[in-house]
């Protein structure tokens, strides 16, 4: 796991996994760079 | 032809069983196939260590091994025969009875278009590794994402081809594997991530429910979606979960229809351009009772058609679920209205309320040109349905 996906899961820790806290702003905006990029590799791949 | 290296964590296979199990779903996870010894048989170490992680945690998952193997070579230069296949997936099934997944469900072979050698393939991987499968699935798009045009979208010619498909697939099926599910493990309307300003259009929606209805009515229990949210235009909802058209078509579709269905037919001229589906009204309904019949029409004709169902339905109290697009886009629109309601979210986590429109009783049920909609018959009282 990245350090975000970690400090996130750590938070977690004896909740409930369907009531658990909103993500953080840092897994957010690291999801949101992410996205466009995987979006390509995603539609590359469709298309092959 | 090479694939980068890449990883699932522990903590991301935690976020999609808990996204799965918090909305309400089933995971299906889909092992890798293409990882082999040298004498090509599958090399199941990197999946035992999946499973172990899954034990460990309890989690309740079905499993797949492979995506459409038919391209295998094509994809990543490795020749699998069916043969070859069906014996992975007898060692899948091995290793999931040595483990906390005994009673965990097995899909596959998640085989494209079937076509020559396609078929070819599902036959020898049916008699090969048929029986420790569940359900046999097989994934399909109408067209090229690429090429596909609007009136491909909105031709009944387009939308027959599927019951060819679905013929080819239940003949191997039935001859090799008798009484085996057939499901559709990956479908949508054009391949490629979609086509652009129609897939993800109500335009697309004629695609979508057509194929929910023929699916049902072959005897295809399970539609599995390509895509809820993904890249390219096939997705239901959007970069902002925002949903769009066919995303409130299922959402429709799961409240009205139920899984019985019956048969329906349209006496009048050219009758593939007005498609009608019947099914028993989903029992859930707070609205609807057992015995009531949902009904639902798409209308290719470029003029309104009004139905008439027959005695003694005739009589009957009917709730009319019309969509039309909404907004100068026409059928090229991302937005939808429900008898005359832009759906949209209440907010982010508030389904607007889908409500009827009640027809007096014996009106005839009206759908305006390029249109679909759910009409249900309320006090039917149908006994298959009971």
């Amino acid at each position: 796991p990245t350090s975000e996906e970690r400090s996130y899961w750590k938070s977690q820790v004896n909740h409930d996994i369907c009531r658990s806290e909103p993500v953080s702003a840092a897994v957010l905006r690291k999801l949101q760079v992410e996205w466009p990029f995987q979006e390509l590799l995603l539609l590359r791949e469709q298309y092959q | 032809k090479e694939f980068k290296n890449s990883t699932y964590s522990r903590s991301s296979v935690d976020m999609l069983y808990s996204f799965a199990k918090c909305s309400g779903l089933d995971l299906i996870f889909g092992l890798n196939a293409l990882l082999r010894t040298p004498d090509l048989r599958w090399n199941s170490s990197n999946a035992q260590l999946l499973l172990d992680y899954c034990s460990s945690k309890g989690y309740n998952i079905s499993w797949e091994l492979g995506n459409e193997p038919n391209s295998f070579w094509k994809k990543a230069h490795i020749l699998i025969d069916g043969l070859q296949l069906g014996e992975d997936f007898v060692e899948l099934h091995k290793l999931l009875q040595r483990s906390a997944f005994q009673n965990a469900k097995l899909y596959g072979p998640d085989i494209g278009q079937p076509r020559g050698k396609t078929v070819k393939l599902l036959r020898s991987f049916l008699k090969a590794g048929g029986e420790v499968i569940d359900s046999l699935t097989w994934h399909h798009y109408y067209l090229n994402g690429r090429i596909a045009t609007k009136e491909d979208f909105l031709s009944s010619d387009v939308l027959d081809t599927f019951i060819l498909s679905v013929q080819k697939i239940l003949k191997v099926t039935k001859e090799i594997t008798p009484g085996k599910k057939v499901w559709l493990g990956e479908t949508s309307s054009a391949y490629g991530g979609g086509a652009p300003l129609l897939s993800n259009t109500f335009a697309a929606g004629f695609m979508w429910l057509d194929k929910l209805g023929l699916s049902a009515q072959m005897g295809i229990e399970v539609v599995m979606r390509q895509v809820f949210f993904g890249a390219g235009n096939y997705h239901l909802v959007d970069e902002n979960f925002e949903p769009l058209p066919d995303y409130w078509l299922s959402l429709l579709f799961k409240k009205l229809v139920g899984p019985r269905v019956l048969l329906s037919r349209v006496k009048g001229p050219d009758r593939s351009k007005l498609r009608v589906y019947l099914h028993c009204t989903n029992v859930y309904h707070p609205r609807y009772q057992e015995g009531d019949l949902t009904l639902y029409v798409l209308n290719l004709h470029n003029v309104t058609k009004h139905l008439k169902v027959p005695p003694p339905l005739f009589r009957k109290p009917v709730d009319t679920y019309l969509l039309k697009p909404s907004g100068p886009d026409g059928l090229l629109s991302k937005s939808v209205q429900l008898n005359g309601q832009i759906l949209k979210m209440v907010d982010e986590q508030t389904l607007p309320a889908l409500t009827e429109k009640p027809l007096p009783a014996g009106s005839a049920l009206s759908l305006p040109a390029f249109s679909y909609g759910f009409f249900v018959i309320r006090n039917a009282k149908i006994a298959a349905c009971i």
